[in-house]
């Protein structure tokens, strides 16, 4: 049961952001919407779980407290971060992950070792 | 177990129960060992933790967890990746044979590692670069890092002087001692003779070999160094190194090699 991980998700989305004034704040509703979403992904391998019961009336009483839609953008769009250079190549994910490609910019390759563990 | 460290140096230790393989900045590796007969001092992996610390877009926090008999091919959160951040699949965990063998590429920290389950105990390969080997919090005090520093002295066993021992603890088992029973019982010649089957080169892992074989009497042991072999051809980027040998000691009477 991963309740946790969708827990964890919603506060990371919403914690650090300035207070949220009682008008619908449409990010603070869009990161319900995902944590709601995240929570039925988990319904199967969490039913008898308290807490994910309690998130999802949780959940429930923030929707109603912070007149939330149910229906809406359910995650804000990934922050596309192109690497530095030449902004028509396609990434399939942040140069900063990909350690060879970010060091090799640098200097030159990086040197390589080795450690191993085995037998008695 | 065995040991070779990121700067090449050889040794077989004792390091019973749990203790720091790799700890820097990025990445926590335990493991922990158990003696591989009831009150042997040789002891052997059966247990294996990976930490890869969360790294900016790219990875979240992941666990990987290894034991005798269980070689999962997935994260211990059933992921097999780095999670849901953009960069995610910079962390990718593949099974090459099931229960066996399985890889795990970390390559936003260009990291290989390697976990094997040879017979009944895990072993554990891993390249890195070198400023990720050394990217640790205070380089000073920095506590035990076996990869990078090599066992403790207290924790080193040495082949001659296990040898020695050897020679006289084999004469007490060949009367029928109360020794624990090997599952099969080997001669220096004959466990020298099983291991070159595997490894032809008469290096330290021919040797590491020839000593588990004569402390455990376990074949398996032959396979577990000889992938521990495969493996730094896979992994070592300076191939005029792959093969280590023990330094030469000046053989005088107290050093002649054991007879039998």
């Amino acid at each position: 049961c991963k309740i946790l991980k969708c827990n964890s998700e919603f506060w990371a989305a919403t914690s650090g952001s300035h207070h949220l004034g009682t008008e619908e704040a449409p990010e603070f509703c869009t990161a319900l919407r995902t944590y709601a979403h995240c929570t039925r992904r988990t319904a199967r391998t969490c039913r008898g779980d308290l807490a994910y019961h309690s998130a999802v009336h949780g959940i429930d009483d923030l929707m109603v407290q912070h007149n939330c839609s149910k229906d809406g953008p359910t995650s804000q769009p990934r922050l596309r971060t192109l690497p530095p250079g030449d902004s028509q190549e396609r990434s399939d994910s942040p140069e900063i992950c990909h350690y060879e490609k970010s060091f090799h910019k640098h200097s030159a390759p990086p040197n390589y070792t080795h450690c191993g563990l085995f037998g008695d | 177990p065995h040991l070779r460290t990121f700067t090449d140096s050889f040794q077989t230790c004792k390091v019973q129960g749990a203790w720091p393989l790799i700890d820097n900045n990025y990445l926590n590796v335990q493991v922990t060992n158990t003696p591989v007969l009831p009150g042997s001092l040789a002891t052997a992996t059966t247990k294996l933790t990976i930490i890869f610390k969360s790294f900016q877009e790219c990875v979240d926090q992941k666990v990987y967890q290894a034991e005798m008999d269980e070689l999962p091919a997935a994260f211990a959160d059933g992921s097999k990746n780095g999670g849901d951040k953009h960069g995610a699949n910079s962390l990718k965990i593949t099974e090459k044979v099931s229960g066996q063998h399985i890889e795990i590429q970390a390559k936003y920290i260009g990291t290989t590692i390697v976990v094997r389950q040879v017979g009944r105990y895990l072993t554990f390969a891993v390249r890195m670069p070198e400023e990720v080997v050394n990217a640790v919090e205070d380089r000073d005090n920095q506590g035990l890092y076996l990869c990078l520093r090599g066992c403790p002295l207290n924790q080193q066993i040495d082949f001659h002087t296990f040898r020695s021992g050897q020679a006289t603890e084999g004469r007490a088992r060949r009367k029928g001692s109360s020794l624990v029973p090997f599952p099969e019982f080997f001669t220096y010649e004959t466990a020298m003779a099983k291991c070159r089957e595997k490894l032809p080169v008469e290096d330290l892992y021919f040797q590491s070999c020839v000593f588990d074989l004569l402390t455990t009497g376990d074949v398996n042991f032959t396979l577990a160094a000889y992938y521990a072999f495969e493996d730094v051809k896979m992994l070592h980027s300076n191939k005029d190194k792959l093969h280590l040998y023990e330094r030469t000691r000046e053989l005088g009477p107290g050093n002649a090699a054991p007879s039998g």
